[in-house]
């Protein structure tokens, strides 16, 4: 462990609590792509699977269950609880143009053809773009509220942390995961557009 | 045989 990496997840516990509060305590989605979040819970689903097979620390027990509880949360909250609030003709990417192609690429680009190992591909390409949807539709809806800026800010934070984890790693113990590294610069450049306006703008944005 | 990455991490 190592402190990018510490903060790395600190920021994406952070995203998620406030995603989930934010919805929570206005009782409502407007904003939120439900798609975004059903591509998360599916990313923690096919990432953690680990949780039955193996153990490797309290810390990363606890907080993949936790990323996992809060995923199915939000998704719950957005398509059942506060379903009158959810902005579907906003929503409107496709997620099978993601899915379809991710899972192609995982079976045709991994480590190790083992159903887990494909799996694990499968979560870490579908995590660098599953925030596609939630930027399509600010960018159709034309704003952004400023707590859903936040959110963001703290999402494409934590894999930007994650980059400065796998240099750390990379010199000081010699890890090297090609597949993780590529994914997650990809994901991080997607932000790239989001926290130019975060940062200039500090309030509001319209993408 | 290519060697798989350790999964420890989130």
């Amino acid at each position: 462990m190592n402190i990018f990496r510490l903060t790395g997840d600190l920021s994406h516990l952070a995203a998620i609590i406030i995603l989930l509060l934010k919805i929570w305590k206005t009782r409502s989605c407007a904003g939120i792509s439900g798609k975004s979040q059903i591509l998360f819970a599916l990313v923690f689903t096919t990432r953690y699977l680990d949780l039955l097979t193996s153990f490797i620390s309290l810390y990363n027990t606890t907080m993949k269950v936790i990323y996992i509880g809060c995923a199915y949360a939000t998704v719950y909250l957005i398509y059942m609880k506060f379903k009158a609030t959810y902005d579907g003709n906003h929503d409107s990417f496709r997620m099978e143009f993601l899915v379809v192609p991710v899972g192609g690429l995982a079976c045709l680009v991994n480590h190790d053809f083992s159903f887990l190992e494909i799996l694990w591909t499968f979560s870490i390409y579908l995590e660098s773009v599953a925030i596609l949807p939630q930027l399509f539709m600010i960018s159709k809806t034309g704003e952004a509220e400023t707590i859903t800026t936040h959110y963001l800010f703290f999402l494409g934070l934590y894999r930007a942390l994650y980059l400065f984890n796998w240099i750390w790693r990379f010199y000081f113990e010699g890890f090297f995961d090609m597949i993780a590294i590529v994914a997650g610069m990809v994901q991080t450049i997607l932000y790239c557009d989001f926290f130019y306006l975060y940062v200039t703008k500090g309030q509001g944005i319209s993408l | 045989e290519e060697e798989v990455p350790e999964k420890d991490e989130l």
